[in-house]
């Protein structure tokens, strides 16, 4: 691995980040979630943290843009360079920028997250069936407001699941009109579009009115890509008609016809002979989530690697199941350790026969019967940077008997015991990590917490101990405050559990009965507390930890907990410490 | 099934008639990702050569392919894969 000269790193752990603006080709929250697992790459395996924030400056600005963007390093339209980032440093240092010549997924083909309906945002399922006919794209068929639609599932016929494909019809981003869908025709220095334009940009980024006239109105939003939306060609953005004529003939799908590349592409009007409009069709793309953890290694002081199948190596390659490769462990480890373990130290230099000498992944990281992670010295592997740590069994999740709060944070199951945590994430099946210092994290926490959740909107971390509550944001903490502020009266003993129940609701545990919180406005509704089992039949009253995990409720006492399905249907009960711990 | 008539490749508005010749691109590569200098691109032919000789050997290296000097069919196949633009010599 390499650093940059005069190895360049930041000087805090807790980092921010902001995502300025965000390509057409994705829906904001796949972007959003690939660059969230991008940094998670590299907080799992050192003590940095990484926060999004919506406003202000953050120490990786994240942005899209072509050509000339505006720091002197244009890009070069689709392919070649993907995307370039700065190391660590004020300013324009550490920041990450991405072609948006480039076609972005997720690595195997466009993604086409859909809105409204009744398939709760899921993606479309190319191809479906529909009417007996099968679809590989989305489609106005069956509809009169020329809304596109799919299927996401891969029969409509038979599951009648669908959503409404990204459409400039249905929603707009960005720009000054809270997303509200164009409005056609609409007038622009004068003239009349029934369409998405790029006019009066110089970006190339296609947009629209959101009223009839933004000469008079001045509101606009920027078009999200349909999913036939061409790349590069002269009409970049635009959505493929089909059918259209070339050459005189007339085609209903993408063609390589008149190319020797053998290159698909398709005209964005009905007939190319006449007005010569085309782009190419969408191919597999490249994967944000792949380019932009290679980018944040940069962002973070990781400079290019020589190792064929590093992250940080320069060249582009499509990986299905990713691993972080040992190179890329050990050069992030060398800047900022490797978490609760020792400091960093200067690697003695590998010995240069080959790869095959390296430690391999699994001897740094699997854990040993000990639950811990670490290696020692009979597993006979070389260990030149580290000394091998001894397994202390306080460090041990496994020989605790119960934990004062468990809760899922951040997509990781967190168990909290005097002042220690230990996370677990069943993404990564890294197996149990940690012991971590509570105070360390969230500091201002006292060492014992009753009770822990986090708001799915804001990511705010909630923590209950006795009567008092705090409201973590990153490190910013807001408390401690006392729970009457919640509206829960002086009598309820301490809290016991949360389930977030969607829409801003949560619901607090204490004893046999529950409260019902608006995050939002910190305050309990009327009309609780309520019995527990009015609604939560066949799980124990008083339950020590209520949590909610993959989508399901977990109500735990002694070393057992239940698992209730939203349905609340009692569908589980296992033991927490081989279940959820994953203990051997 | 055999095409019935003759394919015929049409120019497409917009899109770069030819692509740069090999040298060309090399020389380009070699300057971005700072292999070598702007000076060394601009020298005298002789010296030249074996500035660029050398710069391909040290991009080979750093690449993982095989160190030749040359411009073989793998060094122009990685100069033309998609990649991230931070340059892999110098700041």
């Amino acid at each position: 691995f390499l650093t940059f000269e005069g190895d360049l790193k930041w000087d805090h752990m807790d980092l921010t980040y902001r995502v300025m603006n965000y390509s057409p080709d994705l829906d904001q929250a796949i972007i959003d979630d690939a660059f969230k697992r991008a940094f998670k790459v590299w907080s799992d395996v050192t003590p940095l943290t990484f926060t999004q924030i919506y406003s202000g400056e953050a120490d990786i600005m994240i942005m899209f843009g072509s050509g000339e963007h505006g720091d002197g390093y244009p890009f070069d339209g689709k392919d070649g360079l993907l995307a370039h980032a700065f190391p660590p440093g004020l300013n324009i240092q550490g920041d990450a920028h991405f072609d948006d010549d480039e076609l972005w997924t997720l690595g195997a083909g466009i993604v086409v997250k859909t809105r409204y309906g009744n398939a709760n945002g899921t993606n479309c399922h190319f191809p479906f069936i529909f009417e007996g006919r099968s679809y590989s794209r989305c489609t106005t068929e069956g509809r009169r407001d020329g809304l596109p639609w799919c299927a996401t599932t891969a029969s409509y016929d038979q599951d009648k699941k669908y959503g409404f494909c990204p459409s400039e019809l249905l929603y707009t981003n960005g720009g000054n009109s809270d997303g509200s869908p164009c409005v056609f025709p609409f007038i622009f220095e004068g003239n009349s579009y029934d369409a998405c334009t790029t006019d009066g940009r110089s970006d190339g980024y296609r947009w629209c009115a959101t009223t009839a006239s933004f000469d008079q109105d001045k509101k606009y939003g920027f078009c999200p890509n349909r999913d036939t939306a061409v790349i590069g060609g002269n009409s970049q953005g635009d959505p493929c008609i089909f059918p259209f004529i070339f050459l005189g003939q007339s085609y209903n799908s993408c063609t390589s016809q008149g190319r020797h590349d053998g290159k698909l592409w398709c005209a964005t009007t009905s007939n190319y002979d006449t007005d010569k409009k085309w782009g190419f069709c969408p191919d597999r793309g490249y994967s944000i989530f792949l380019v932009a953890a290679h980018e944040f290694g940069h962002s973070l002081g990781l400079d290019h690697s020589s190792v064929r199948e590093a992250l940080m190596y320069p060249m582009y390659s499509y990986i299905q199941d990713f691993q972080l490769h040992p190179d890329d462990i050990q050069g992030i480890q060398f800047l900022y350790g490797r978490g609760s373990g020792p400091k960093p130290t200067i690697p003695t230099p590998l010995p240069t026969e080959g790869p095959q000498t390296m430690p391999t992944e699994e001897s740094q990281t699997m854990p040993t019967e000990a639950g811990s992670t670490s290696t020692t010295e009979e597993e006979g592997m070389p260990e030149p940077t580290t000394q091998p740590i001894p397994v202390d069994p306080s460090q041990d999740a496994c020989m605790e008997k119960s934990f004062d709060a468990i809760t899922e944070i951040n997509g990781e199951l967190h168990f909290f015991k005097d002042g220690k945590y230990w996370t677990y994430s069943s993404f990564w099946k890294s197996g149990i990590q940690g012991a971590f210092s509570v105070a360390n994290t969230w500091p201002g926490l006292p060492a014992v917490i009753d009770a822990s959740f986090q708001d799915v909107l804001t990511k705010r971390v909630f923590f209950f101990a006795g009567q008092q509550f705090w409201v973590f944001s990153g490190k910013s903490v807001l408390g401690p405050r006392n729970i009457e502020k919640l509206g829960i009266g002086r009598g309820a003993g301490r809290i016991t559990g949360a389930l977030q129940r969607g829409r801003g609701k949560v619901l607090l545990f204490s004893g046999e009965n529950y409260w019902r919180l608006d995050v939002k406005v910190q305050r309990v509704d009327k009309g609780y507390p309520r019995a527990t089992d009015d609604i939560f039949t066949g799980v124990p009253l008083d339950a020590r930890n209520v949590f909610l995990y993959q989508d399901k409720y977990h109500f735990c006492q002694g070393s057992f907990y239940w698992r209730m399905t939203p349905q609340l249907q009692v569908d589980r009960v296992g033991y927490i410490k081989y279940d959820l711990l994953q203990c051997p | 099934p055999l095409q019935s008539k003759q394919q015929s490749v049409v120019t497409f508005p917009g899109e770069l008639v030819t692509s740069l010749p090999d040298l060309e691109l090399a020389e380009s590569y070699l300057l971005r990702f700072g292999y070598v200098t702007a000076a060394e691109v601009g020298a005298k032919t002789g010296s030249k050569h074996e500035s660029l000789a050398t710069a391909l050997r040290k991009m080979q290296k750093h690449l993982g392919l095989e160190e030749t000097g040359e411009l073989d069919a793998d060094t122009l196949e990685a100069m033309r894969a998609p990649r991230c633009g931070v340059p892999d010599v110098g700041t």
